[in-house]
C-alpha cells in the first residue's frame, strides 16, 4: 500500500465512514478525478473493500453538445466536518469550507493535510443539462460498443495547500528481515518513503452514474444499482471467450 | 451488550458475503478449483496481471461472454454464477499489495492459510465496527501452533493489511483505518483455503 493509499483512504473513512466518499489510489491520476470528469467502475461492488474507478480522459462536458458551461461549475457547499472528524483534527473546523486534519496516517508529526470539498452545484449540473448528448461522439460510442457504464464525479475531497507526506519506522523495524528477501520484499519496504502531494490535488471523491437515454438524452440520478446499464442495450458484439490460463 | 450484537452483526454480514461467493467455488469441480488455484497462485504477486484479469472476467460478464477455466483432462466453463465469484475474490486480491498476495502464495506452501484465517477472523469478530485504536489480548491458542519463521510469515502478511501482531503478550493493535483492508485480506484467505483444501 502506498503512503498516498493510505493517507486517502484514512481521510475518507474519517470524513464519511462506512459511506461512499471513494479514496483515489493513485497520485498520478488526480487530475481525471475533478468534478464533471467521466470515470469507469471495475469490481463488483461490496461494501467492505469498496469499487474501483478508473480514469477516462474525458469529462462529461467533453461529450455534449455545444453550448453554455457553468462559469463556476462547483460549489463548497456546507459540509459538516466538525461532526464527522475525530480527535485528530485540530484548526480551522468551524470553517464549513476548509478543515486541516493533523497525525492521520502517513502524516509526519510536522505535516498538516488541509482539505476542502468540491462539489457540483445543482444549479451548475441543470446548465449542463440543457446540452445534449454527442451520440457520435467516438467515445461514447466506444463505450457502448464495450458495454461499459459511465460515472460522473460530483463531488471531491482536494489539498488547499501542498503538503509533504513522510513514512519511516515501523514498516523497516517488522519487515526487513532476511527471511523476505528471497520473495523479493525487503526493497519494497525497507526504506524511507515521502512524497510530495501538489495544491488541489484530489483524495477522494463521490460519483453518480451516468444515464443515456435515447439518442441524446441523459440523466445523472440520484439513485443507483448495479443492475443500472448507462447505455440502453442494444446489440452485443460477437462472440468472444475469457480463458484463465495456467 | 448492546456494543457486542453491533459488532458480531457487522461481522456476520461479510462473513455471510464471503460465504455466498464461496458457495459458488466450490460448486465448481475438484479439477476446476484445482486449475483455478494454480491460475491463480501464478498471478499473485503481479497486481497489475492480477488488475488486468479483473477487467476480462469484467467485461466477459458484462457482455455475457463465456469463460473457460484451462483444465486437464478437459476445460472447464464457468457459469456466470462462477465468474461473478472469482471476480468477486479477484477484486479482494488486488486490494492487497504484491508482497502481501506473494506472502499468500508462500502461506499456501506452508499450509498456515487456516491459522491466519482464524486469526484475521476472531479479530475481527471482536472489534469489526470498533472506531477507536486500542491494543488488545490474543488468544495464544491462535498462534501457538506456527514455528517461529511461519509465525514471521503471518505477522508480516497481517502487518501489511495494518493489524500489527506482537508475539510478546501476545496482543494485537487495533487500528479501524485498515477494516477495508482485513476485509480484503479476509476474502482472499477464505478463497485460497476453500481452493487448498479441494486439491
Amino acid at each position: 500500500m502506498t503512503m498516498f493509499e493510505n493517507v486517502t483512504r484514512a481521510l475518507a473513512r474519517q470524513l464519511n465512514p462506512r459511506g461512499d466518499l471513494t479514496p483515489l489510489d493513485s497520485l498520478i491520476d488526480f487530475k481525471r478525478f475533478h468534478p464533471f470528469c467521466l470515470v469507469l467502475r471495475k469490481r463488483k461492488s461490496t461494501l467492505f473493500w469498496g469499487a474501483r474507478y478508473v480514469r477516462t480522459d474525458y469529462t462529461l462536458l467533453d461529450v455534449l453538445e455545444p453550448g453554455s458551461s457553468p462559469s463556476d461549475p462547483t460549489d463548497t457547499g456546507n459540509f459538516g466536518f466538525k461532526n464527522m472528524l475525530d480527535t485528530r483534527v485540530e484548526g480551522d473546523v468551524d470553517v464549513p469550507k476548509t478543515v486541516k486534519v493533523k497525525g492521520t496516517a502517513g502524516l509526519s508529526q510536522n505535516s498538516t493535510l488541509e482539505v476542502q470539498t468540491l462539489s457540483v452545484a445543482p444549479k451548475a449540473l441543470e446548465t449542463v443539462q440543457e446540452r445534449k448528448l454527442a451520440a457520435d461522439h467516438p467515445f461514447l460510442k466506444e463505450m457502448q460498443d464495450q458495454g461499459e457504464n459511465l460515472y460522473v464525479v460530483m463531488e471531491v475531497v482536494e489539498t488547499v495547500q501542498e503538503v509533504t507526506l513522510e513514512r519511516a519506522g515501523k514498516a523497516e523495524a517488522c519487515f526487513s528481515l532476511p527471511f523476505f528477501a528471497p520473495l523479493g520484499l525487503q526493497g519494497s519496504i525497507n526504506h524511507k518513503e515521502a512524497v510530495t502531494i501538489p495544491k488541489g490535488c484530489v483524495l477522494a471523491f463521490r460519483v453518480r452514474q451516468l444515464m443515456v437515454k435515447g439518442k441524446d438524452e441523459w440523466d445523472i440520478p440520484h439513485i443507483c444499482n448495479d443492475n443500472m446499464q448507462t447505455f440502453p442495450p442494444g446489440e452485443k458484439s460477437g462472440e468472444e471467450k475469457v480463458i484463465l490460463i495456467q | 451488550a448492546s456494543d457486542v450484537g453491533d459488532v458480531h452483526e457487522g461481522f456476520r454480514t461479510l462473513k455471510e458475503e464471503v460465504q455466498r461467493e464461496t458457495q459458488q467455488v466450490e460448486k465448481l469441480s475438484r479439477v476446476g478449483q484445482s486449475s483455478l488455484l494454480s491460475s491463480l497462485s501464478k498471478l499473485l504477486g503481479k497486481k497489475k496481471e492480477l488488475q488486468d484479469l479483473e477487467l476480462a472476467l469484467e467485461g466477459a460478464l458484462d457482455k455475457g461472454h463465456e469463460v473457460t477455466l484451462e483444465a486437464l483432462p478437459k476445460d472447464v466453463l464457468l457459469s456466470k454464477e462462477a465468474v461473478g465469484a472469482i471476480l468477486y475474490f479477484v477484486g479482494a486480491l488486488t486490494e492487497l499489495s504484491e508482497a502481501q498476495q506473494k506472502l499468500l502464495v508462500k502461506s499456501m506452501e506452508k499450509k498456515i492459510l487456516p491459522v491466519q484465517l482464524k486469526l484475521v477472523e476472531s479479530t475481527m469478530e471482536q472489534n469489526f465496527l470498533l472506531d477507536k485504536e486500542g491494543v488488545f489480548p490474543l488468544q495464544p491458542e491462535l498462534l501457538s501452533s506456527l514455528g517461529d519463521e511461519e509465525l514471521t510469515l503471518t505477522e508480516a502478511l497481517v502487518g501489511l493489511s495494518g493489524l500489527e501482531v506482537q508475539r510478546s503478550g501476545p496482543q494485537y493493535m487495533w487500528d479501524p483505518d485498515t477494516l477495508p483492508r482485513l476485509c480484503a485480506l479476509y476474502a482472499g484467505l477464505s478463497l485460497l483455503q476453500q481452493l487448498t483444501k479441494a486439491s
